[in-house]
């Protein structure tokens, strides 16, 4: 465990706060893309399988049971809740869960570290995790004007990847025998699909004006 | 064995 990978995690948890709290407190899930929390949901449940039989630290459980906790919860709220689910934009949350899902599935049987159900759910997760933010990306892109929570969940996800990519480096340059190419070509492809974002985000803030995407 | 491999992360 190093820094940046701590820094990573708690970024994760603070952006699935963010959105939590904003759907708890406003009643509303406007601007969220419910195909991004589902897919979120897949991966997290895919990739953490281990959970009852696989222990590695107190800390890791713990996270994984926050996770799978809170990203349900964002799912009922904008399934379920009675306010919470008019206020979802179902006319504009158009993307095609197969479009993401097939070629991680087909990917995931064709390139892994070994040929065992757990260990191509493991791949599968990490290939999704990739991608899954796209529906939440083009919902933004359509809506256009961003509200404030919903940029800085959005940039917290980003920067939660940033912080992985530096723990890979660190481990690298620290641990002998680490290396996880998979996981590495993924997260740079994960954390590239922010960039776009990332820079009309810091335009924004630079001259303080509200969140806009260009059409 | 093999090194350190990333399903230590989450």
């Amino acid at each position: 465990m190093n820094l940046f990978r701590f820094a990573g995690d708690i970024l994760h948890l603070l952006s699935i706060l963010v959105l939590l709290l904003k759907i708890h407190a406003t009643k509303s899930c406007a601007g969220i893309s419910l195909k991004t929390q589902e897919l979120y949901l897949a991966v997290f449940i895919t990739r953490y399988l281990d959970l009852f039989w696989n222990f590695h630290s107190l800390y890791n459980s713990v996270f994984k049971v926050v996770y799978i906790g809170t990203t349900s919860m964002i799912v009922w709220y904008m399934r379920r809740h009675r306010n919470v689910k008019l206020t979802y934009d179902r006319d504009h949350d158009t993307f095609r869960y197969l479009f993401l899902v097939a070629p991680c599935a087909v990917l995931s049987l064709l390139i892994n570290a070994r040929y065992n159900l757990f260990e191509i759910l493991w791949t599968f997760s990490i290939y999704l995790e990739a991608v899954a933010i796209l529906p939440q990306l083009v919902l933004l892109q359509r809506t256009k004007n961003v509200d404030n929570l919903t940029g800085n969940y959005v940039f917290l996800l980003g920067l939660y990847r940033a912080f992985y990519i530096l723990n890979w480096v660190y481990r690298f340059a620290t641990e002998p025998g680490y290396s996880a190419w998979l996981v590495w070509i993924s997260g740079l492809i994960q954390t590239g699909l922010y960039l776009d974002f990332f820079y009309y985000y810091v335009q924004a803030w630079k001259q303080s004006k509200k969140l806009q995407l260009p059409s | 064995g093999r090194g350190a491999s990333a399903k230590d992360e989450l």
